[in-house]
Formats: C-alpha cells, structure tokens, sequence
C-alpha cells in the first residue's frame, strides 16, 4: 500500500520530469491509483498534466510550510486513477524557509504518512538539485528511480547522488533501495549513448531497467497538450517504452 | 576590463556549461583573457576542460566560504588564455552554509573585485537553480547570458528566471541586463524546435542571438576527451556556431 518512489537525478534535463509524468500515467493504465507529488519549484509535471499553475491558492509549498494536507491539494488529471500535488513557484523559497526547522527533512514524510492508504504508489518528480526539497522525497521514499541520460556529463553526477543516498540511509538509518537506474533520450545510432550505456551496465549492473526509453520528438511535444505519451500518442515508440517500464517496475517492486 | 557575465537558467540540462566551456574558449582564442567560474556543485566545467577534479584541495567553495583568493585557485586548461576556477562536491554544502552569512549573496562579487583586471571576461557557470549560488553569481554579473533549449518546458521557467532578474536589480540596485537569449540544441527538422523558436523570439524580440548552435553530437563528445569543441573538432558545424556566438557577444557587449 502506497509505496513511495522518489524519481531523482541532481542533473538537469535527464528526464525526470517525462519519466514521473509517463510512468505514472502508465501505472495508472494498470488499474493503480497513483499519486504524483511535483516538488520541482518549475512545474513542469503540473503543467505537464495540463494543471493550472497560475489560478491556484495552494501547492506542495503549503504542505510543506504550514500544516496545509495533501489530501486538500490533491488535483484530477487527464488520466484516470492519476492524482497530482501540483507545485508553484513559492516552492524556491522553501529551501531557506525550511533551514531552521526542527524536522526539516522529514516534513514530506510525515505529509504522506496520513494518505498512504489512499494509493498504490506516490511518485515523487525531483528538482535538479541535491537540496533541502530532493532530500525530503529521499527520506519520504521507500526506493529511488534514477533517471540517466547516455552522455559523459551524465556519467559525473553519479558518485554525488549515490554519497546523498548513502547519507540519507545513515542519519535517518532508512534503507532507500535503489529501484532502477532508466536511461532516457536513448539514441542507438551514437556510439556517445553506446559507450555510456556500457559503463552504467558494467557500473549499476542489474538495478538498469532493460526498458529503455528512445530518443523521441513525440515525449517533447506530448506536455504542450497537458498530456501523457500515453494519451498524446498511444502508438509511438516512446508510449510503448514507458508502457514496458511500468510492467517492469512492477516486478522489481514486488521483490523490493 | 573585467566584464562578469552570468551564464544562467534554472532549467536543467539546457546547455549552460557547454556553452559556458565553448564561449570562453572561442573568447580566449581571440587573444583575450578568459576566467571560467564553476559555480555548480557537479563541476562538469572543470571535468569538460580536463581539469582534475578529486586531487584538489581546495575550490570556489574555500573562495566563498573563507578568505581563499580566487587567485589562488586559478588553474591552466587546454585553452592558451582560458583560466579556470574549479568548482568540486563541497559546493553543494554552501547554499546552507551561507544562509546565515550577513552578506551571503555577494560573497562572490567581493572575491571578484580583487582579480578584475587581470581578465578582459569572467564567465559563471551556474547550477541549475535559482538558490544562493546563482543569486551570487547575477549579484556579481555585469551582465547575464540565457541558453534556452528550444523545447516546451524550456518557455515555462523563463518567467521565474525574469522575476529572479528583477528581484536582484530591486534589492541590489544592481542593474543587470540580458546580454542576450542562446538558442541551444536547436534541430530545425522538428515543429516543436521552429515553434518554441518563434514564441522566444516574439518574447524577447532582438535579446535572442542571432546565432544558434545547431544539435551535435560532437558537442556531446567533447567533454568526454576534457577538450572545448575548438580543440576536439575545429571545423565542425558546432565550432563554428561557439566561433560565431563569440564574435557576436562581443559586439552586443561593447554597446551594453
Ligand atoms: N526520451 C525523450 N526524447 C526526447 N525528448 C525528451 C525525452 N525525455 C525528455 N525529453 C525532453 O527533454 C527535456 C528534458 O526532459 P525533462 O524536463 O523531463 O528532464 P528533467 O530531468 O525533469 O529536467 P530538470 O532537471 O530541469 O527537472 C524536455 O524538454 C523533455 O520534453
Ligand atoms: N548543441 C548541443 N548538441 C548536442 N548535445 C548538447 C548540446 N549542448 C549540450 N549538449 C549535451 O546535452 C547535455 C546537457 O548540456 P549541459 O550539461 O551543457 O547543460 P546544463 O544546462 O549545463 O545542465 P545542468 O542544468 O545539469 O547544469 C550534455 O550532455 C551536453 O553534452
Ligand atoms: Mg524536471
Ligand atoms: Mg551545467
């Protein structure tokens, strides 16, 4: 019941935001009811959904600062069985806001923690940063998805997130496994994308999702719509992918 | 003497290091002298122009947190003329570091003062996110240049980026215009590119270079080989656009 997956990555541009929009849209597919908590001060996943950022009172902001509940800033989308927390702008201030707070890092924990029965997953989309707001869906989540693009920048950020990883495990003693590592935008016809993907498979072994999501216009221009590939273009290449990726989350998740 | 210009935009993965790395290098190939300042905590400009990254003792984080000089900290790259400030992992500890500092978002503009004239440009390379880190950097630009990926989330943090802008010249009575916009990754096979290209040009109107760098997987290798694209591919399409962005960012900059 109501497993947590934080989808995270301090790099920017991997896909985070595509990857929590589509696999969840897809989970939801399977008869799941699924939760996507947008803590990306940008947005993305909210107007992604086709969610109203700008007419909104409140956001995950409110939940975060104040005793405001998920329940009462949950949203429909699109999709059946897909709820969404949508973000705002306020959010870039709660990293300062929330420096000297006593439980600073486990507010979101304890936000959840009054609607898990509610859903099967909550997926959690990440901003690029290693900040106050990523180490908060660290400590809310039960495991991690990690979002790579196949390009040698990609390959840099990794010890970093992996050392965050190993600290969240030791100050809040709170396993946080490693679901998968996905890569994304991948293009087979570089030999770059080969060459990287090669070491992340010698590197994270089995934890690689042998889904593996292409390089596809179609997921660019699917969130200008407000919708998921899955709604935007049922047939592309990039709908099949991440329809595979939620069958195959569902296996690793079950032997977590 | 000594222009500071911010290579900024809280989007992810937009191309602002690559940039960052491609422009300083065609600058220096110009006979002028270039300081790069890695201000992200991934250090993926040092890593791009094969500056060692784990040897090192000490980083911009020293600079800002204690009396390091920037001096100090200068190193050679590939490039005659291109000098480098590295950045490494301790940086990610600085946005809580400083919170509580009296004069925590000019702390680099400080540091910069004693080095101004030993350079005829300092470019920043920015994280991606509008946290303490850029906020020092525009308090300390003279100016800021924006890569935007030609892609729909790309338009949606522009108004956030804007109101950062704003908010700096308010508190800091700091007048810091848009050198200008740079079109990034731009494939003009696809619709979304040419039609995300439009609205940012309706929007910003005549701050948008007119040169564009082109999709390359070119640009992509390089940093794998620690080298600018001058260095690793002189006459690709990629070298010659980061050639032309130089020739243009110096005529605009002459009549800020
Ligand atoms: N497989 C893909 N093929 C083509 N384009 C993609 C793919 N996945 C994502 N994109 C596009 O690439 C850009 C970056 O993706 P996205 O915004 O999801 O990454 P992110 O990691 O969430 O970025 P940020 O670090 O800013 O949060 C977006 O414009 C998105 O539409
Ligand atoms: N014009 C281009 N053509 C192809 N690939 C590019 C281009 N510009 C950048 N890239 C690649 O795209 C990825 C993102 O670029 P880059 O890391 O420079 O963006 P960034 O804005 O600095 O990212 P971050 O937000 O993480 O700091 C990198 O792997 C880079 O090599
Ligand atoms: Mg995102
Ligand atoms: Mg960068």
């Amino acid at each position: 019941m109501g497993k947590v997956i934080a989808v995270a990555n301090q790099k920017g541009g991997v896909g985070k935001t595509t990857t929590a929009i589509n696999l969840a849209a897809s989970l939801a597919a399977n008869e799941l009811r699924i939760l996507l908590i947008d803590l990306d001060p940008q947005g993305n996943a909210t107007t992604g959904l086709g969610v109203d950022k700008l007419g909104r009172e409140q956001s995950i902001y409110d939940a975060l600062i104040s005793d405001v509940s998920l329940e009462s800033l949950a949203q429909r989308t699109p999709c059946e069985g897909l709820i969404l927390i949508p973000s705002d702008r306020n959010l870039v201030a709660a990293n300062l806001e929330l420096v000297d707070a006593p439980d600073r890092e486990s507010r979101l924990r304890q936000k959840i923690a009054s609607i898990h029965g509610s859903y099967d997953y909550i997926l959690i989309d990440c901003p690029p940063a290693l900040d106050l707001l990523t180490l908060n869906a660290l400590v809310a989540a039960d495991a991690i998805l990690i979002p790579i693009q196949c390009e040698f920048f990609a390959l840099e950020g990794i010890s970093q997130l992996l050392d965050t990883i190993a600290r969240v495990r030791d100050s809040f003693s709170h396993d946080l496994p490693i679901l998968g590592v996905l890569l994304t935008m991948y293009d087979d016809r570089t030999n770059l994308t080969r060459q990287v993907a090669d070491d992340l498979r010698d590197f994270f072994q089995k934890q690689v999702f042998e889904t593996v999501i292409p390089r596809s216009i179609r997921l660019a221009e699917a969130p200008s719509h407000g919708l998921p590939i899955l709604l935007y273009d049922p047939r592309s290449k990039a709908a099949e992918a991440y329809i595979r990726l939620a069958k195959e989350f569902l296996t690793r998740e079950r032997v977590l």
